[in-house]
């Protein structure tokens, strides 16, 4: 499966719909400190099923929903979409495009999709379970971890043997 | 179980000793399992040694080095078990200009395997990709995403426009 | 005991809040005590706003709004208390390059009052100091000090030297 | 007091005897990975007294003596030494130029000295204590580590306002 495209909405900095089209090998992404580009990251963690607002640097899932800045009022909702051509029938679902959606409400109501249908979180570890993906491992490094790789614990280190077997 | 981790053991070691030497253009790294004879419980290590030198102490390499050797892992576990995508945020952060160009030569070699996005603030790194993203703030705590051409003169402008400020 | 401290809180509290507006043209910052009717015991929490933004939690800050924070911390205290020389390694590696050069200009400023030791890959930041030294290992593992000239020449000569291995 | 130059003997990397004359106000030291840089400001580190192995990045203190490389055998003492600029006679001794000195052997056993004559590791701190100069505070901020002081606990925090009180 390959990724085409990431949607967000109302997520973080992001207050007006942003699409990231992804449909090359190598994208890079730039921009001044602060502009956004690890809100980009955060969304895929959170999207992929990330547990720990801590993460995502937040103390709460909610504050993952557009503050409100000096000139804009906040907003109460966010919600960020992937988008996975399916043309090769890899994920085990009919059609050549299958999005992947989480939302989150100001009061931290959460809900999944898949292809626009509700769903558990459960139902999106299973559809991705053979692609290798999830919101674990070490196919997302975030700013500054990519040091605490290297002094991870012997059974840390273990344990990514173990997501990947 | 055992066996599923031993397999996948002997595959990501060997990636990785190979992906060291290369990222270093020389030196040796191993990952060692901590208890061989348990390979229920045992645990990984990583030995790395950059070219000529005779440390055996993770701790006492450079920031750039446990990078290096950081992704060297990172690109061992790619090539055993792939994932569709890999997000990495300025991770060649501690890397000097030499390396983060290698790096990004590197990682060209890797599209073909997987999607990369990757978050930089090194002009050798922009260079060396298929799609350049702009974020800016040009509305205050609004986070906006422009296409950049490829050029240096659009990378340029990018990375000095600021808004005018008091 | 608390007078003293009192006193120092009152004076980088102060400096603080200049320093940060600086470094961010623009929004604001504070040092906070934790219980300010208990001198002797409270803490002090930092609260820092950049520009345009609305959020009051550090950790939503970026790794770039972060360093710069601490950077005016940094700062604060050496206006309050200097210390007679200051050796900073690498605090440029999340700025973008913007960052950079006005940091390499701010700490200009600075060379009246302490001396400063700056490790950095940045080449902005290389362009704004008094003097330049290049460290080298031409012999393997063993390290040895250049000085360079201040010219972009000599720089670019030095980032991209690497010692011809296998 | 101003530093006039550091001198590293058989410290870590510099396995030759290195002079960094520090003469002006502001000094950049750049190079490859790995090359040497950060070595320098454990060595700075550590001549003002550090007593953690681990902050500069060994397990115990011998580690900083040259190990040895592919071309040269290891050495048997390390040592580094501040040369400060004292004419203007701010600290109590006399004499235009004051040096502190460090050495440690193979076996771990150390030696402090002031103006080349041994001294214990109180005698350097009562004579910088009035110049801000010590290996904790701020003054000496390790890689990656300017993160970390924002992340400090509110009374971690104090405890840098006390130091400079
Ligand atoms: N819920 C939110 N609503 C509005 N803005 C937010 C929210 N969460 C975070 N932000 C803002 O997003 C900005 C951080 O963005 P981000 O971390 O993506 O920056 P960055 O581009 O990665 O910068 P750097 O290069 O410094 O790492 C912060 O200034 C923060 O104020
Ligand atoms: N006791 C020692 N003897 C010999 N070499 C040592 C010793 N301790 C550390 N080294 C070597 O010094 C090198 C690290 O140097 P240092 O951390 O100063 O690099 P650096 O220039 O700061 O690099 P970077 O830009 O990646 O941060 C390591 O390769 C390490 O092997
Ligand atoms: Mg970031
Ligand atoms: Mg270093």
């Amino acid at each position: 499966i390959f990724l085409k495209k990431i949607r967000l909405k109302g997520f973080k900095s992001f207050a007006k719909k942003t699409d990231v089209e992804i449909n090359t090998n190598i994208t890079a992404i730039v921009g001044p400190n602060g502009s956004g580009k690890s809100n980009i990251v955060d969304a895929v963690r959170w999207v992929l099923g990330e547990q720990s607002a801590r993460t995502l640097r937040g103390s709460r899932m909610a504050d993952v929903i557009f503050a409100g800045s000096s000139e804009r009022k906040q907003l109460h909702e966010a919600s960020v979409t992937l988008f996975f051509d399916n043309t090769e029938n890899k994920l085990a679902l009919d059609g050549d495009e299958v999005t992947i959606t989480r939302k989150v409400d100001e009061d931290g109501r959460g809900d999944y999709l898949i292809n626009g249908a509700s769903c558990r979180l459960k139902d999106i570890e299973m559809l991705l379970m053979d692609t290798g993906l999830g919101s674990d491992g070490y196919a997302i490094v975030g700013q500054g971890k990519i040091d605490s790789i290297i002094h991870s614990k012997p059974d840390k280190l273990r344990e990514l043997f173990e997501e990947a077997a | 179980m055992a066996d599923l981790f031993a397999n996948t053991f002997i595959k990501v070691k060997k990636e990785f000793s190979q992906i060291f030497r290369e990222l270093f253009s020389g030196g040796r790294a191993e990952l060692i399992l901590s208890e061989p004879d348990d390979l229920l419980k045992t645990g990984v290590n990583i030995n790395a040694q950059p070219p000529g030198k005779n440390l055996k102490s993770l701790s006492l390499l450079s920031g750039g080095e446990r990078a290096l050797t950081a992704i060297a892992l990172v690109f061992a576990f790619l090539k055993v078990k792939p994932s569709p995508f890999y997000v990495l945020d300025e991770i060649d952060a501690p890397l000097d200009d030499v390396n983060v160009t290698r790096f990004a030569k590197f990682i060209r070699r890797y599209g073909e395997i997987a999607q990369f996005i990757i978050i930089t603030h090194r002009r050798y790194m922009m260079t060396e990709v298929d799609t350049l993203y702009g974020v800016t703030m040009s509305e205050s705590g609004v986070s906006r995403l422009l296409s950049l051409e490829l050029n240096e003169k659009q990378i340029e402008e990018h990375i000095t426009a600021r808004k005018e400020t008091g």
